[in-house]
């Protein structure tokens, strides 16, 4: 699964996500990625969210908006929030990761044992990881 | 004036550290690189966000590397199929489409929903979500396109591990998890 979350100098925040699924899926199968809430969520003034990993428990957990409703209602971090979402999903017995971008451009990249991520602000230059 | 900023991921927990080799450390960082790049050629020269997330999807799709459009894992049949979302904050519209098993970029096609009807047929499936994208000259590939070597491979193994009866449910074990 890839995914993006942006900030554009309009003050817009969008999100993406794209997937194959997951290997030897039923082909029927249908996971998080095209969910809006759970694999991938917007909404100007609060953040934008796009998740990878065990879709089901994604789905379960409404992952994306759940920490959009805990930024928008509990006044939580962008890094609180998708830290304790992650942390539910792992509770629940799946793992994966999230990016989250809020509105003043504070991000998250929480994950349960390794993500391939990257970010790129207004120098331009490109930052990487895996671990 | 926001200071504009592009955050992407390309899969979790997949690969080992004691496994993945210095060489396929470096195509992914590279690939990684390479989508932040593209993403930012949108949005460093002031196009929206939606369009900055949408292109850096869109060379991540690109790349073998990952799962998602070139790259995709096969299902059990062996074949591929593919979905994709994108959501504009601005107006919280979205676009989605699932069961994608010809469109080059299915990013590009989730854009396209977006852009021409998100309030009425937000999210499409199948056949009849792929004729709309050929219909507004996405491009199609055959599914040959978007098998790899490595996830037919995965594909394999996942097979043979689904055979032995004290894991056949646990497909934690093999691969990416979407």
């Amino acid at each position: 699964t890839v995914g993006a979350v942006a900030l554009d100098v309009q003050g817009n925040l969008a999100a993406a996500t794209s997937t194959g699924g997951k290997t030897n899926k039923m082909s029927s199968r249908l996971g998080d990625t095209p969910l809006i809430g759970c694999g991938t969520y917007a909404e100007n003034g609060l953040v934008a969210c796009s998740g990878t990993g065990d879709g089901e428990f994604f789905i379960r957990s409404v992952a994306s908006y759940d920490i959009a409703a805990q930024m928008k209602y509990g006044g939580k971090s962008v890094q609180d929030a998708s830290k304790f979402t992650l942390k539910s999903i792992e509770d629940l017995g799946g793992s994966g990761g999230l990016i989250a971008l809020d509105s003043e451009g504070r991000f998250a990249m929480p994950n349960s044992g390794g993500m391939f991520r990257g970010w790129i602000g207004q120098d331009g230059v490109p930052h990487t990881a895996i671990f | 004036m926001a200071k504009p900023i592009l955050v992407i991921h390309g899969g979790a927990g997949i690969i080992p550290r004691e496994s993945l080799t210095p060489e396929m450390r470096q195509k992914f960082l590279e690939g990684l690189e390479n989508a932040l790049k593209a993403g930012w050629n949108k949005l460093g020269t002031g196009c929206s966000a939606t369009d900055s997330v949408a292109a850096a999807v869109a060379c991540m799709e690109d790349s073998p590397l990952f799962n998602a459009g070139c790259g995709s894992v096969f299902t059990r049949a062996g074949s591929i199929r593919m979905e994709a979302s994108i959501m504009d904050g601005a107006t919280r519209q979205f676009g989605a489409a699932t069961q994608l098993k010809s469109t080059k970029n299915p990013i590009q096609l989730a854009q396209l929903i977006l852009e021409k009807q998100p309030n009425t047929h937000g999210f499409l499936c199948g056949e009849e979500a792929e004729e709309f994208g050929a219909l507004h000259n996405l491009p199609q590939e055959p599914q040959e396109y978007f098998k790899t070597e490595r996830r037919w491979k995965q594909h394999l193994e996942g097979l043979e591990l689904d055979k032995r009866p004290q894991v056949s449910e646990d497909f934690s074990v093999v691969g990416p998890k979407g």
